[in-house]
């Protein structure tokens, strides 16, 4: 595994986008996940739609059949991934832009630029989850948001932080030398994008500590989720 | 010149006043800045008082995550449990993701990672 390692370099990940006042943040971590399967599946980098999820996505998840992906009302990523794979796929964000309300759905499937071939759950192990990042392109995760309400910039490693998962995000790569002044050493990261926009965060992307003595921070290795893409044209 | 692996956590000192004292011109940069406005006197008053428990959390996070910055954001108006409520949006249960944790349809094959 290389020691640093970003997609936002190897031209994998569209823009920070803002999901405003809506609990679809899960769409928009599966939307990033599809953009980088796609992109690494064809080359190119579509903007995909999290709109037509949440308008048209109600998907439950199996194994808690009340838990179903609601909109501005949440979700969760391997469920969007089930609806993409039943549905044919995402449509770009410019022919089913973003609202940030919820709405009548309105998929027209002959729109599809990005369809799903097979999605999977990563194993809670910091490895697995860097050799996936990097071979099957950005990973779907979720994280417990409590420290992101007041994040600035930096590394984040609290003390104390619940693992209770309750935002979607979207893994996209890892550093190895974020300076912990506390600590006095340098400190691994990973790097995640959010979707609040560019006006917050490190221009809406948030750094998280890794490694063996501050493993699953926030609960952030415990909710991973690959995806890959076929090609559609 | 404090020692840089001790620190205090807990509240204390003066710097609660001090931290009052300016939340005011804090608060009114901040609705300038975000382009903040609220419908009446009392709904800017209880926006300003959510704003000095934020200040005071954004502290408290900073002394528990001190290698990050922690400040005011544009949350900084909304009470933790509607920032819960209006940003946040994975449905999701522990109980119900250990068990897809330990369900074998997607998991991921494990990949060699030496080398």
């Amino acid at each position: 595994l290389p020691g640093d390692f970003d997609w936002r370099d190897h031209g994998a990940v569209g823009p920070v986008k803002n999901q405003g006042s809506c609990g679809s943040c899960w769409s928009f971590s599966a939307s990033g996940a599809l953009e980088g399967a796609h992109f690494l599946a064809t080359g190119k980098l579509e903007v995909l739609s999290e709109q037509q999820m949440v308008d048209c996505d109600h998907e439950c998840d199996p194994s808690e059949p009340q838990s179903c992906d609601s909109g501005c009302n949440g979700g969760l990523m391997t469920s969007a991934f089930s609806y993409l794979m039943k549905s044919g796929g995402l449509e770009s964000e410019k022919d089913y832009p973003y609202s940030g309300r919820d709405g009548q759905c309105k998929f027209d499937k002959s729109k599809i630029v990005a369809s799903v071939q097979n999605f999977s759950v990563v194993s809670v192990d910091e490895d697995q989850i860097a050799a996936n990042l990097v071979k099957h392109g950005p990973l779907a995760i979720g994280i417990n948001a409590a420290y992101m309400q007041t994040y600035i910039g930096g590394v984040s490693c609290p003390y104390i932080c619940g693992r209770h998962l309750d935002h979607g995000v979207l893994l996209v790569g890892y550093g190895s030398s974020g300076f912990a002044p506390i600590r006095l050493k340098e400190k691994p990261y990973w790097i995640i994008k959010n979707s609040w926009g560019e006006n917050w965060g490190e221009h809406g992307y948030y750094k998280i500590c890794r490694g063996s003595n501050v493993r699953n921070k926030c609960g952030v290795d415990s909710m991973v989720s690959t995806v890959s893409a076929i090609h559609t044209s | 010149a404090e020692d840089p692996l001790i620190r205090q956590v807990v509240p204390g000192g003066g710097d609660d006043n001090d931290l009052e004292l300016n939340a005011e011109h804090h608060f009114a940069s901040f609705v300038r800045r975000f382009g903040k406005s609220y419908r009446d006197a009392d709904e800017h008053a209880y926006r300003l008082s959510v704003f000095k428990a934020n200040l005071r959390r954004a502290r408290r996070h900073q002394l528990l995550d001190p290698c990050a910055e922690h400040g005011v954001t544009k949350f900084s108006d909304l009470t933790p449990a509607e920032f819960r409520r209006t940003y946040l949006g994975l449905r999701k249960s522990r109980r119900a993701l250990l068990r897809e944790l330990g369900e074998s349809a997607h998991e991921a094959p494990v990949l060699p990672t030496d080398g």
